[in-house]
């Protein structure tokens, strides 16, 4: 909470909306608003009642840069939104930076309104910020399925300080809601909540497995591609992440960069004239920028020219200078080519007839300096693909400086 | 010393507006002793990275840099805000 953990001294609070992004329809702002209320209604005792003129307890509106308060906003990501603790005057108000790309979408190609106000509206009703990593108070944004989205316990447990758990009621609405804009979820629809006292059910922690050392001689690795000069080598849900500017290997994990992802690449590759990069699991694949994932994904794999008799691909790597991109399946590999985005003719080929002594599955493949590193088990094989020739055969973690 | 990049000029002082923006940060513009300014950026790098569960070091370290940049909410998230 806030110092001296400012509340509202009341139960039934108002909120106006006072302006609209042109990003949405108003129906759709309209409708993020009410069920991020509701979200906070569902636990509380507190009711949200819409005003549509005069003041209001909880006025919100969208703005960009300075806006009247000390808080200016800062353009296209940054800051998102803000919003001031319960008190009078711009107390309890909450405002959206009019910059972003607002959306009611679960899409990575701007931000979900309901998330950013249900989180704001946090702030209004008196919480500050948690730092439990899925509560929604968590102070970074986080792309994820709002459909059936819920509080964390964290959330709950803040909440619930300041105002208490939800009123026992007869089943009845405690207070009748204009039809069109419910402003309280009469009990039956409230979504069950586990009472404070009662002790949350222990789940036994699914065993996630331990990252491999990084000189780990049998380290294997399920795709590697590079990202804007970095190279990443992914194995479950874990990334190595090499700079060329500094020697030390980072260690991260997939949702840490892009949480909406599931762990276990097949492949991916980085077609760096886009800034993109693709990930490829299973039929299916989707294309990042950077930390944001393109709208429209995931995508079939057949998309891109495969038969359906092609279920998963083992590796991909994209040839800057030929702007081709080779996909290895099994002993066989097809090449696409970037600039008509379609399969080339004549393909598959077997891979051993083209790349020199790589008789093997393919489990991943980079290259890095105009020459092709493909990778099979804890070994990796350099080829130079111009002259047709196999210049050495590493371990696969030799790039860890081991 | 390594001369310091213009990008690592660029990182401080994106890093110093971040930690005056959310971890209340206050540099003490006249303060004599340029190292006392240090530390004590260094003590707020320390609490942000305590805060989002990084390796505390204290040290502008890239995932540090990398969580500043993410999108987020504008509230500070430490409780002296005023």
């Amino acid at each position: 909470t806030f110092p001296q953990s400012p509340r509202w001294k009341k139960e039934d609070v108002t909120y106006r909306i006072l302006n609209y992004t042109p990003d949405m329809l108003q129906a759709d702002v309209e409708e993020a608003i009410a069920k991020a209320f509701q979200l906070w209604s569902s636990v509380t005792p507190l009711t949200f009642t819409r005003l549509y003129n005069g003041q209001a307890d909880i006025m919100i509106s969208f703005a960009a840069g300075f806006h009247g308060d000390f808080y200016s906003f800062d353009g296209p990501g940054g800051t998102l939104a803000h919003a001031y603790p319960p008190s009078t005057g711009i107390g309890g108000d909450a405002h959206f930076d009019e910059d972003e790309n607002w959306t009611k979408f679960t899409t990575y190609n701007g931000f979900n309104l309901f998330l950013v106000a249900a989180h704001e509206l946090g702030h209004s009703l008196g919480l500050g910020h948690s730092n439990v990593f899925n509560a929604l108070m968590y102070p970074i944004y986080m792309a994820r399925d709002t459909r059936d989205f819920r509080l964390s316990q964290d959330d709950i447990d803040g909440i619930q300080a300041l105002y208490g758990p939800p009123r026992e009621s007869s089943g009845l609405p405690t207070k009748s809601s204009p039809p069109q804009e419910p402003t309280e979820m009469t009990p039956a629809e409230a979504p069950t909540e586990m009472s404070p006292r009662e002790e949350p059910t222990e789940t036994t922690p699914t065993k996630t497995p331990i990252r491999p050392q990084d000189c780990d001689p049998h380290l294997s690795f399920d795709a590697i591609t590079t990202l804007r000069g970095e190279t990443l080598f992914f194995k479950g849900s874990y990334v190595w992440r090499k700079s060329p500017y500094f020697s030390d290997i980072e260690h991260d994990t997939i949702s840490s960069f892009w949480p909406s992802l599931t762990a276990g690449f097949d492949a991916a590759y980085e077609v760096d004239k886009k800034d993109r990069v693709l990930f490829f699991k299973d039929d299916q694949y989707w294309a990042v920028s950077g930390y944001s994932i393109e709208s429209g994904f995931p995508k079939p794999i057949q998309n891109l020219g495969f038969p359906t008799s092609v279920r998963k691909i083992d590796a991909a790597v994209h040839d800057q200078n030929t702007k081709k991109t080779y996909f290895f399946v099994g002993n066989k590999y097809w090449s696409f080519n970037e600039n008509t985005q379609s399969m080339e003719r004549g393909y598959p080929r077997k891979i051993a007839s083209d790349f020199q002594g790589i008789g093997h599955t393919v489990d991943a493949a980079l290259q890095k300096n105009g020459l092709f590193y493909f990778f099979h088990g804890s070994n990796q094989y350099e080829v130079d693909i111009k002259n047709r020739k196999l210049i050495r055969t590493m371990k696969s973690n030799s790039w860890f400086n081991c | 010393f390594p001369v310091v990049t213009e990008k690592e000029k660029e990182d401080k002082q994106f890093a110093k507006k971040y930690l005056e923006k959310f971890y209340d940060f206050k540099e003490e513009k006249n303060s004599l002793f340029k190292s006392k300014n240090l530390n004590h950026m260094d003590d707020k790098i320390r609490e942000m990275q305590s805060f989002f569960g990084l390796e505390v070091t204290g040290e502008l370290d890239r995932k540090t840099l990398d969580m500043m940049k993410k999108p987020r909410c504008g509230i500070p998230d430490i409780r002296s805000y005023s």
